[in-house]
């Protein structure tokens, strides 16, 4: 389970304070499928970012699975995320030296899984993706929707309890988006992953078990899916 | 008027050849709203990118206005895209250590305009995209969707001819894109410019005087909307 209570984030440019978040508070339960909507610049990302523990909070606190993550400290959250967490980043964040299996590859490098099994998955989640035949390009040689499947499949790739996925079809076509949504919604129900996603798509918020709606930094609605 | 006649686009990856483009045509008029619409991977940025000359091509022509873009060499192609074009890109492309306000004006400043008019410039189209409040955020204190606000900002600022947007609202909730998508109609019928714009959003596509699909690197089909 994760809780997160009465968040606060404010952001300082020269002498201006931003609030991305203005004290919200949510709940999302193991193995559920969350949705996160919002305008452009309400605070998803920024929400996101801080359940991760990729940015620290201004005030309020992160509870998963009866651990407070706003109190780590770096390495606490390093160890954490890499037995945890995958997360797709809305800018991709690939890494722009390593090929389309390296960055693939690169989270069971942390867990310490031997590199011919390291690459055989991470092959297997490309193929999964569609991008098998991209297996030795790197960033620049993909295009803008096949560097978003690379992080997909970088962020799956460990079955991570958690999945943060940060606007995962934005650069994608209505198939492949399906694609990935029955993906997710597969995982999310037979593995009990858990997935917090953002999306600007109310045809991929359908998917979800439940959707969080943010306005300017706090949340105002939660609407349960009728279908499930 | 732009012709693109049998383009071809060849990438080596290592031993391997990767077909982005193998022979395709079309024409856009001068004033006229052209959508791009295909699969990831189908060729759609590097068509745009060709024609923007910021891409050479394999072989074919691109003419634009009775002049050969393939032809041109670098200095002659930066010249054109100064005085002729203006680009959204996938990827936004703003310079990191510049303001929201100093990408904006980037444009202005090759066309020799005075700092003032310049600044004042940017600051009515930052006000049009609804980031006046962000002018002197740089690209990583602002969201996704509103660093594409500013890309958008950034390739209308200085009245182009024709305007190639690659996902242009991509990042962008339901509201803030049609926003953006009625300023490009506006824009297309009153000031005479062309846009060329790929996305995924068959909603957005319904804006566009014409649809072109793409499918693996050849155009497939073309449809003239109903509503004009
Ligand atoms: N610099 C490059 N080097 C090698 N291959 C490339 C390069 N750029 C693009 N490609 C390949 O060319 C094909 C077309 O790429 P392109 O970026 O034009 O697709 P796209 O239609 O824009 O896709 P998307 O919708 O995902 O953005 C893809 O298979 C891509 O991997
Ligand atoms: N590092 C930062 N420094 C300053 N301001 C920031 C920073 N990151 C985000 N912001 C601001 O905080 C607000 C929330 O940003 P956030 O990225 O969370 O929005 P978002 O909901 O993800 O938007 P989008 O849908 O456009 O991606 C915005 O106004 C943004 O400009
Ligand atoms: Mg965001
Ligand atoms: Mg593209």
């Amino acid at each position: 389970i994760i809780e997160v209570r009465d968040i606060k984030k404010v952001y300082r440019v020269g002498e201006n304070r931003i609030r991305a978040l203005d004290g919200l508070s949510l709940e999302i339960y193991p193995g559920e499928f969350a949705c996160i909507v919002g305008r452009s610049g309400s605070g998803k990302s920024t929400l996101l970012n801080l359940m991760a523990g990729l940015e620290g909070v201004t005030k309020g606190e992160i509870i998963i699975a009866g651990k407070h993550i706003e109190k780590m400290n770096e390495k606490e959250l390093i160890l954490f995320r890499q037995k945890n967490i995958g997360f797709v980043f809305q800018s991709f964040n690939l890494l722009s030296h390593f090929t389309a299996l390296e960055n693939v590859a690169l989270p069971l490098t942390f867990r310490g899984i031997p590199k011919n099994v390291r690459k055989k998955k991470a092959m297997e989640m490309l193929e999964f993706v569609g991008l098998a035949s991209h297996a030795k390009h790197k960033p620049m040689q993909m295009s803008g929707g096949q560097q978003q499947r690379v992080g997909i499949a970088r962020a799956l790739v460990a079955n991570p309890k958690i999945v943060f996925a940060d606007e995962p079809t934005g650069n994608l076509d209505s198939k492949t988006s399906m694609d990935v949504m029955n993906l997710i919604t597969d995982i999310s129900h037979q593995r009990h992953t858990t997935f917090v996603m953002v999306t600007h798509d109310q045809n991929m918020a359908a998917y979800a078990d439940k959707v969080v709606s943010v306005l300017d930094g706090k949340n105002t609605d939660v609407q349960y899916s009728k279908t499930k």
